[in-house]
């Protein structure tokens, strides 16, 4: 199993 | 100039001592709306965010926006030297290279000052959405605090499943498997105790164990934990911190390769 890194489901600001 | 005051100083104490081990450093951002920090683990798979209330606080004050570089190891340091009772007072000067904390005895004998070095840090606000999610279930924080540290002797990672049945944790590993249900429970007495589950619709998603046993560092600051699911997204493991605010971590999930 893989895991995207945290601030890919997150936009940046 | 900043400056903030907490009568009740174990929170800090306990603040910095369940994100130290997860994040090495980060920006203290304070504002006139209170203190907040945005912080990714090393291997950015977790992010903690802190958000403390200016009301929250004996006393606050913050004339200009400010980004507090922290070592979270060293701060721990300066903390362990405050004792549980004391207040605690944070300062800093404008563009400042150093936060100033002082403990006060509670029978005000004994006064003490740390001058902390502030470092210059640069780091990526994430803008995290509010929204709705598929499952949320309030729990006693030791009771997660003991699924997560019980499976993660068993298993490295953990299905965590809700359905109208419950919230189930699962793992396997050499040993063997497990799985661990809960109900929801509003029989005991005290809300701290009870478990509140509130399911949209079942959702199923894989996490790493090392990191949700490690947000349970977060136990002393809260009596209830809140879990909030949605499928393909992060985890957020919620603990609150009384009237002054709270303390959220992100986890992405495992998904298939």
């Amino acid at each position: 199993m893989k895991q995207k890194p945290i601030n890919a489901f997150f936009g940046g600001s | 100039m900043f400056e903030a005051r907490i009568t009740q100083g174990s929170v800090l104490k306990k603040l910095v001592e369940a994100l130290k081990e997860l994040v090495t450093e980060g920006n203290f951002d304070v504002s006139n709306t209170g203190l907040s920090l945005q912080a990714m683990d090393s291997s950015h798979v977790c992010l903690v965010s802190l958000t403390l209330r200016e009301d929250g606080f004996d006393h606050f004050r913050c004339d200009r926006n400010m980004a507090m570089g922290i070592h979270f190891g060293n701060l721990s340091k300066i903390l362990k030297c405050a004792g549980n009772e004391d207040t605690i007072t944070l300062k800093a000067e404008d563009n400042a290279d150093q936060l100033t904390l002082m403990f006060e005895a509670p029978s005000q004998d004994r006064i003490s000052d740390f001058d902390l070095k502030l470092m210059s840090i640069e780091s990526e606000h994430l803008g995290i959405p509010d929204q709705d999610y598929s499952a949320e279930v309030k729990l006693p924080s030791s009771e997660y605090q003991r699924i997560v540290r019980d499976l993660t002797s068993i298993g490295d990672t953990v299905l965590i499943s809700a359905t109208k049945e419950g919230i189930k944790f699962s793992t396997s590993g050499d040993v063997g498997t497990a799985n661990i249900t809960l109900r929801h429970n509003t029989t005991p007495e005290k809300p701290e105790e009870q478990t509140f589950i509130d399911l949209k619709e079942p959702v199923a998603l894989t996490f790493a164990l090392r990191y949700l046993n490690n947000f349970s560092k977060a136990t002393p600051l809260a009596p209830q934990v809140k879990l909030s699911l949605t499928k393909d997204l992060p985890i957020v493991v919620e603990y609150q911190v009384g009237e002054l605010g709270s303390v959220r971590f992100y986890l992405a999930p495992k998904i298939d390769d």
